[in-house]
C-alpha cells in the first residue's frame, strides 16, 4: 500500500484519497493520480468547480457541449452516483472502474443492465430498447420500416425474454450477454491499461511513494 | 435445401453501435 504523504492533500483536497480508491478499484495509486489529471480537466472545461457536471461530460466525451442524447444523459446519470447532477473524482474513477480490461464480467453485466433500465425499474421493458434503437437509427441517419423495428424487437426478446413476461430481468440479461458475448464490447476501455501513460503528467503531482506499494 | 432465413440481428447488437456509449472520447486528447 502506497504511503501518501500529507503534503498531497493539497492536491487532492476535497476529494477521495488515490491509496484507498486504488484499494477498492483495479487501478494502481499511479494510474488513479493520472485519471486525476483527466478529470481535472474535463471538471475545468466550462466550470472550474473540482466536479464533471452534463455539459463538461459532454464536451469530453463529444467534443460538444451540447449534444443532448438518450445514451449519454443515462451514462452521466450511473456516473452520478449520488444523483447530485455532479460527478465527484471518487465516483468518477469507481464508475471508469467497470470499464477496465480487469473488471469483472459480473460488474459490467450489472451496469449495463442499469444503462439500459432506462426508467429503473429493474427490468429492461420492450418500449424502453425501442426508443433506443429509434435513438441509434436518428444518430445513424438510418431507416427502417416499423414493422422491421418491430421485428427486430420480436427477434431480441424471443431470444432475452426466456420468461416470455414482455420484460428482460436481471438474471435473463445476465444469461443473454453470456450467450452474445459481443453486446458487453461497449463495456470495456482498453486505453485504460495505458491511463498512465495518457496523462504522464500525474507523475509532477505524485507524491506516492510507490515503493511501498 | 436448408431455409435461407435472415439472420435477424438483436437490438442491443445495434444499440450497442452508437457513437454516444463509447467512452473513448474521454481518452483522445
Amino acid at each position: 500500500m502506497g504511503c501518501f504523504h500529507s503534503t498531497a492533500a493539497r492536491e487532492f483536497s476535497g476529494h477521495e484519497n488515490p491509496v484507498k480508491l486504488a484499494s477498492e478499484t483495479a487501478f494502481s495509486v499511479s494510474e488513479v493520480e493520472a485519471l486525476f489529471e483527466l478529470f481535472k480537466r474535463i471538471s475545468s472545461s466550462v466550470v472550474d468547480d473540482g466536479l464533471i457536471n452534463k455539459e463538461e461530460f459532454q464536451l469530453a466525451l463529444f467534443q460538444n457541449r451540447k449534444k443532448e442524447n438518450l445514451f449519454a444523459n443515462r451514462i452521466f446519470d450511473l456516473f452520478d452516483v449520488k444523483r447530485k447532477g455532479v460527478i465527484d473524482f471518487g465516483d468518477f474513477v469507481r464508475s471508469l472502474n467497470v470499464f477496465h480490461p480487469n473488471a469483472s464480467l459480473e460488474d459490467k453485466t450489472d451496469f449495463s443492465f442499469r444503462l439500459y433500465d432506462m426508467d429503473c425499474t429493474g427490468f429492461i421493458e420492450r418500449q424502453e430498447v425501442k426508443q433506443m434503437l429509434i435513438a441509434l437509427l436518428c444518430e445513424s441517419e438510418m431507416k427502417l420500416a416499423d414493422d422491421t423495428i418491430e421485428m427486430i424487437l420480436d427477434q431480441t426478446f424471443n431470444d432475452a425474454d426466456v420468461d416470455r413476461d414482455g420484460k428482460i430481468d436481471k438474471t435473463e440479461w445476465s444469461d443473454f450477454v453470456i450467450k452474445n458475448p459481443s453486446l458487453l464490447k461497449i463495456m470495456t476501455l482498453p486505453y485504460l491499461r495505458d491511463i498512465t501513460t495518457t496523462f504522464p503528467s500525474f507523475v509532477f503531482n505524485s507524491e506516492v511513494d510507490e515503493i511501498a506499494t | 435445401k436448408g431455409s435461407d432465413s435472415p439472420t435477424i440481428i438483436n437490438a442491443f447488437q445495434l444499440i450497442g453501435m452508437s457513437s454516444f456509449l463509447d467512452l473513448s472520447g474521454f481518452f483522445e486528447l
